[in-house]
């Protein structure tokens, strides 16, 4: 089982419409995934379709100690995607969860049940770094992060950067960085330039080959609750990620 | 002195980027502004131009009750413009802000010590509703709700309402809806018109006149350090801002 986190303490840089988009595409190639929302305002529960209604437990009752995980999990509209919801509904649960994630281990041990089941785990971060993203940083192989061209992502970049150098002394020795991922990508544009050059310089060998582009189906199909494959295939948006995920099984059936 | 706090618990919705240009636009029309950066990664520092290496104190230290408001204050570019950082340079620094803002007060004591310095205050806000952006909401007259059009955005945008009704019990009687600003607005588009119909059904009387269009002026400011009407006054991007700020002067000068 391959756990890959996708992260940047920074806001909207595409994590959801990563994690999303990723763990549809690795299903549809037939891998056995399981997408979990740790991000408290649920976007990726809201972009399967999910609505507040349906999701009785989620990530939450996990470090609640109520739930164990596979009680938490849903079925989605494609065979080999299963999904579990965040479950962050009030301020107060997110205060409690704060405090219930100190403690690093408890991603980790829950994905012990779940080892036989799937093939991938995808786990879509908010943008900060303490808490549950430093849950899901302990409990994973490698990280995905996602970055729009601009000058906040580049110091995001390198503030996790940096605490990846701090979860592999104290928490996890193995994680590495499976790449970067330039999203929402608006080629011969200043920023678009200027960032690409920072990244050349600096961080060569993390950069994925593909980027993926900026691409309207992406942000619609969050309205109709489908990842953008099931929405409309055609799309660059959808093309893209099928790419990600296509280059991540090479790795895996490679090593 | 009328404070006004810019939040919304969704990342990359244009927080930081309004912040900066509403502050540095009543600031051009000449009414004393403090912007303060209440954002762990700090990125309205960035978006003026300072370095790491520059600040040497900021909101971190208030919180931490080392330093007085009147000593974290830095001087910008321009006449009326002042600013304070944040100062949250590592994880732990996070953390230890995180406790330290449970005391819901200590920004609106902090800011009496100001009341007869500054005719504005703006507080761009991380994108969370608890801790820091509580304090936030506490101290503050006003909150304007930068918003993309997406799913995830109304969803967002709920929330703070819903928790706006719960800060007016418990702690601030008087905090009302500056206006929901939409940002990196491209009409003609399918999730333009979805996102506006649901806010022309739900939330007219909240919504701004203007929105503030997909400019990359404002993206490239950031580049360089400087609010856009400093970097290029002519652009869409900037003279959309200056017109916030009149509308929000216009507003306090009649009432
Ligand atoms: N390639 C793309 N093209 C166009 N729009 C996109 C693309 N990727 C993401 N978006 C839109 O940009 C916004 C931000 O993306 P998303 O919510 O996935 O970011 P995030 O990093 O998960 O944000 P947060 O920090 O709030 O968790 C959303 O409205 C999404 O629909
Ligand atoms: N009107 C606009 N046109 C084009 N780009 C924009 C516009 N407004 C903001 N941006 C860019 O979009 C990105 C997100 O904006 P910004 O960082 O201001 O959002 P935020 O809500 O402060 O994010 P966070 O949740 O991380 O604090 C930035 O890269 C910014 O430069
Ligand atoms: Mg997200
Ligand atoms: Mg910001």
């Amino acid at each position: 089982m391959h756990v890959i986190s996708v992260a940047i303490p920074k806001g909207g840089e595409g994590k959801t419409t990563t994690s999303v988009n990723l763990a549809a595409s690795l299903a549809a190639a037939e891998r056995r995934t399981l997408l979990i929302d740790a991000d408290t305002l649920g976007a990726s529960g809201i972009s399967l379709g999910y609505t507040a209604d349906q999701v009785k437990s989620g990530l939450y009752d996990v470090f609640n100690y109520t739930h164990s995980l596979n009680r938490v999990i849903y079925k989605t509209e494609l065979t080999y995607l299963d999904f579990v919801p965040s479950n962050i509904s009030t301020v107060q649960m997110e205060e409690r969860l704060l405090r219930l994630s100190e403690n690093r281990t408890v991603m980790r041990i829950a994905l012990r049940d779940i080892e036989q089941q799937y093939d991938y785990v995808i786990i879509d971060c908010p943008p900060t770094l303490r808490g549950i993203t430093t849950n899901a940083l302990c409990a994973s192989d490698s990280v995905i992060i996602p970055m729009r061209a601009s000058h906040f992502s580049l110091d995001a970049l390198m503030r996790i950067m940096r605490y990846l150098k701090w979860i592999r002394e104290v928490a996890n020795p193995q994680i590495y960085v499976e790449g970067i991922l330039l999203t929402m990508f608006e080629p011969n544009t200043k920023i678009a330039e200027i960032t690409g050059r920072e990244l050349r310089a600096r961080y060569s060998k993390f950069l994925f080959k593909m980027v993926i582009p900026k691409n309207s189906t992406l942000a619609e199909a969050a309205f109709y609750g489908r990842p953008a494959l099931l929405y409309n295939i055609n799309s660059k948006g959808a093309q893209a990620y099928f790419e990600l995920a296509t280059e991540i099984v090479a790795r895996d059936t490679a090593s």
